[in-house]
């Protein structure tokens, strides 16, 4: 049998904000050390891999290693129904043809329960290589969304430079240019708020903008992004979730033909 | 001109 209890369940709401629009459908593996997702979109352009550690849940059991496959559109209509406020539990048991959310109010005079049925789905998964990246970049999350907001209006695609000066985002279109660039932060009141480049050698990449706006959904999962380059693979951009595990985001970059 | 490239091609399948 399997059940996660998740106090703050609000978090699995964003979460699934978060993945969305990105993944038509995915399996969520279950096992004792926690919850993983990963998958491709439908273009096969990038990667969403999800980790929710078992000891970040309230309660958490998990008797045998279960997959379920969801269908992410029919999730988030169940996901509706839930308070922000509300705690949530998923259950299944072992090889489940259906999962089992369950949302209490916070005093717990209010129970709703919706069952969802499973999918069978044949996904790989794929091998990530560990990698020591040339770039790694810490910046606000609201930052980064406003910046892919702003410059995706320009063109379909954004290079992205980075140097111990600093790091420059750019496009082009139609109608002219842009950029932004931003400084390494000297001294910062909050950690939140700083940009912190590490920095082997500099790095200059370019990504569809379509795919970084649509990673910034995480952006209320965490107030701080960080981005990791190297040349001629693919970006990292991982939003941690407070103490229960990440989502990180791969995406292909654009290459000379 | 850019050519989008597929994550696949990086990642090998497990």
């Amino acid at each position: 049998m399997f059940e996660a209890r998740l106090v703050q369940g609000a978090l699995l709401k964003k979460i699934l904000e978060a993945i969305k629009d990105l993944l038509t459908e995915a399996s969520w593996d279950c096992a004792q050390g926690g919850i993983q997702l990963q998958a491709m979109d439908n273009s096969h352009v990038s990667l969403v891999s999800l980790t929710l550690r078992s000891d970040g849940f309230d309660k958490y059991r998990c008797d045998r290693n279960l997959t379920m496959g969801m269908n992410l559109a029919s999730m988030t209509k169940i996901m509706k129904c839930c308070g922000n406020d509300e705690i949530i539990t998923m259950k299944a048991q072992d090889e489940p043809d259906t999962v089992t959310f369950m949302f209490e109010s916070k005093n717990g005079d209010k129970i709703s329960e919706y069952e969802m049925k499973l999918m069978n789905l044949d996904q790989d998964h794929l091998g990530i290589p560990e990698t020591d990246y040339a770039c790694v970049i810490k910046m606000p999350s609201g930052e980064f969304a406003r910046i892919c907001r702003d410059l995706s209006q320009f063109g379909e695609s954004m290079v992205i430079a980075c140097s111990k000066n600093g790091i420059k985002f750019s496009t082009s279109g139609d109608i002219g240019t842009g950029n932004v660039k931003l400084a390494q932060t000297s001294s910062v009141d909050k950690e939140e708020e700083a940009v912190i480049i590490e920095m082997q050698e500099p790095v200059t990449l370019t990504f569809a903008c379509k795919y970084l706006n649509n990673f910034a959904k995480a952006t209320p999962l965490s107030p701080v992004v960080s981005l990791s380059l190297s040349p001629d693979v693919p970006l990292v951009v991982e939003y941690k979730i407070e103490d229960i595990g990440y989502v990180r985001y791969y995406l292909a970059p654009k290459i000379e033909d | 001109s850019k050519g989008q490239t597929r994550i696949s091609s990086f990642f090998g399948r497990n």
